[in-house]
């Protein structure tokens, strides 16, 4: 792992003597082929490890006697920075109910997330609805029909044809029902479809939602940023959930997405059931993403 | 894309760069650079747009792996389409279909996840559409039960082509890919004369986890041969060159789009071409 890569590194170097700045490039270009490997975007890299080095060609590293241990620390406590430094709660909106936009590519986990936030919700004391806005996947309403079925929240499918419709009719049926929070899933699209996106944007117009947020999956590469990028563009995304965390896959596509858009990571995905949700902990994920 | 005119540490770099946001990774990225660079030593060449060619042909030949017979005639196949969630197993089996139906092949599917909320549904819908018949239990049920039952439906109604779709599992869930051990046992036990085709179904957006993925089912059931989806949208895939390198998976077809009609045979040269573009 990183750690041990970085010892072995600055033990081979202190053979030569004094270290100098050139040695922690050497040791630098470890914690890059880590970060690569996990997915974080080299252009996120390459500024990550450049404002590592800042700190880590000071006296505290060159002269300590375990330079490998102190630039570790250094690469942990910018990472964790980067992550945030704490969890960020979901906003809740001071009108009833709040609405909460959910959105992201295709098969990242939007429907499941829905139907865990929803239960997460619930234990909270909160009354959810679900509004199945997704018009196009076969059975997507079905699948969150399911869901609340299943975990004895009430899911709003509408006509089944306009997700704008379905999102402001679902809205209006919590106020019936005395619902004060409302989940609106969406279909899975490219951020570089302009018609759906338009369409999302519309669908946030309808519903002045209190958090949009976008639905990322874990195990996402090089083009996290591309996405995170384009959908808070014509959004703007305030918070990310980062589903299948259940895998081996380190998650870099967290750091990467953090370090460009800003948003927060408000939860991860931690397996396929409704209990498979957590509130984000940034220390977590950095130490994953060093592996 | 913009290359420097001279080949220089720079131009290098900037061919890393290429192929690291692609998600070639890495280690591969290195191994071509080092391919690439002999090359050009060998011919003696000073034109970066040469080099580039080299490049793509360096590519494309480790891309150009045979592959199984996707269409036998005259041979019944049988083809598990396996995968972690959410990569497009189910949507891929609606184009396999529409695409042996062009080929005036009978189809088959079997609605092998028995788990996921609206799995089966998902399907029959898509069964529906193409008219080709399915085969499923309710949900809950065992995978394994299902499966023999698809296996032998195949077989005596004589189909040409019997597609298996199977739950998303992350590779990393021992008891579900013993599940999935178990239904490939079923399916191998009652082939009879038919042919059958492993295919793993990898995300083009995904990075270097796809790696533990094809490891991790290869393993498990052995595969044949894979499918990459979502390369409409702006990843590269170029994680394929990695499992290529390492593993020698033949990528079958490609999938561009949502509908069953977004299906393409995998061709490297077009590939490549995609991957600089
Ligand atoms: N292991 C694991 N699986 C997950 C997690 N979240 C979602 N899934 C699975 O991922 C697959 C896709 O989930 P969906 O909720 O259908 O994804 P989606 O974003 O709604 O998909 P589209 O609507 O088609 O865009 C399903 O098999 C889910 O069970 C997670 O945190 N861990
Ligand atoms: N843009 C695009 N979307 C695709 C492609 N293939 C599948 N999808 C979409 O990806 C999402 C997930 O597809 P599924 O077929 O449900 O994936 P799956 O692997 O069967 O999912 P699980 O069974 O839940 O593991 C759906 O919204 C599909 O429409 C593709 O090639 N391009
Ligand atoms: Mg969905
Ligand atoms: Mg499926």
């Amino acid at each position: 792992n990183l750690s041990e890569k970085l010892q072995e590194t600055f033990r081979r170097l202190r053979g030569k003597g004094k270290l100098g700045e050139k040695d922690v490039d050497e040791a630098l270009r470890q914690v890059k082929l880590a970060l690569l490997e996990a997915d974080v975007n080299f252009r996120v890299v390459r500024s990550f490890v450049n404002r590592v080095k800042e700190r880590a060609i000071g006296h505290e590293v060159l002269n300590s006697l375990t330079p490998g241990q102190m630039v570790i620390k250094i690469v942990h406590e910018e990472l964790t920075k980067l992550m945030g430094e704490k969890a960020e709660k979901l906003v809740i909106s001071d009108r009833t109910p709040t609405v909460y936009l959910f959105a992201g590519l295709q098969g990242a986990g939007k429907t499941t997330t829905v139907g865990k936030l929803g239960v997460f919700l619930r234990k909270q004391g909160r009354r959810p609805l679900l509004a199945a806005a997704d018009v196009y996947r076969p059975a997507a309403a079905k699948q969150l029909q399911i869901l609340g079925e299943q975990n004895d929240l009430p899911v709003y499918v509408g006509d089944g044809k306009n997700p704008v419709l379905i999102a402001s009719e679902a809205i209006e049926q919590a106020r019936q029902l005395q619902r004060d929070v409302v989940l609106i899933d969406t279909a899975g699209r490219l951020h570089i479809n302009e018609e759906l996106m338009g369409e999302l944007q519309k669908i946030k117009k309808a519903a002045d939602p209190a958090e949009i947020l976008l639905v990322v999956d874990a195990m996402t590469g090089q083009d996290a940023v591309t996405v995170a990028q384009s959908f808070n563009e014509k959004l703007g995304i305030t918070g990310l959930i980062l589903t299948k965390l259940d895998s081996d896959t380190r998650g870099g596509a967290a750091l990467s997405i953090r370090e460009v858009t800003g948003c927060p990571i408000k939860f991860i995905g931690t397996g396929e059931k409704m209990d498979g949700i957590e509130v984000f902990h940034p220390e977590r994920l950095a130490s994953r993403i060093l592996g | 894309v913009v290359f420097h005119k001279k080949i220089s540490p720079e131009f290098y770099d900037e061919l890393e760069e290429i192929l690291i946001a692609s998600d070639v990774g890495y280690k591969t990225t290195s191994l071509l650079l080092d391919k690439l660079k002999e090359r050009v030593k060998e011919e003696k060449t000073d034109e970066t747009n040469e080099v580039k060619e080299y490049l793509r042909e360096i590519i494309e030949e480790i891309l150009s792996i045979p592959s199984p017979d996707i269409i036998h005639e005259g041979i019944p196949m049988a083809l598990l389409v396996v995968g972690v969630n959410g990569v497009g197993k189910t949507t891929s089996i609606a184009k396999l279909a529409e695409y042996y139906r062009s080929k005036d092949k009978s189809c088959l599917l079997v609605a092998g996840d028995t788990f996921r909320a609206a799995a089966i549904e998902q399907l029959s819908v898509w069964s529906k559409r193409l008219g080709v018949d399915l085969i499923h239990h309710q949900e809950g049920a065992d995978p394994g039960a299902v499966a023999f039952d698809g296996i032998t439906a195949a077989n005596a109604r004589q189909v040409d082509v019997v597609m298996f779709d199977t739950a998303g599992r992350l590779h990393t869930k021992v008891n579900l890919m013993s599940e999935l051990k178990k239904v490939h046992r079923v399916i191998t036990q009652n082939l009879g004369e038919r042919k059958l085709v492993n295919i793993l179904v990898l995300d083009a957006t995904t990075g270097q986890n796809a790696l533990s993925q094809a490891r991790t089912f290869d393993e498990a059931i052995g595969i044949d041969g894979i499918i990459l989806t979502k390369l409409d949208g702006t990843a590269k895939g170029g994680i394929v060159l990695a499992i290529a390198v390492e593993f020698g998976f033949p990528i079958l077809w490609l999938g561009v789009g949502e509908n069953s009609e977004d299906l393409r045979l995998f061709d490297p040269g077009e590939f490549v071409k995609a991957l600089f573009d």
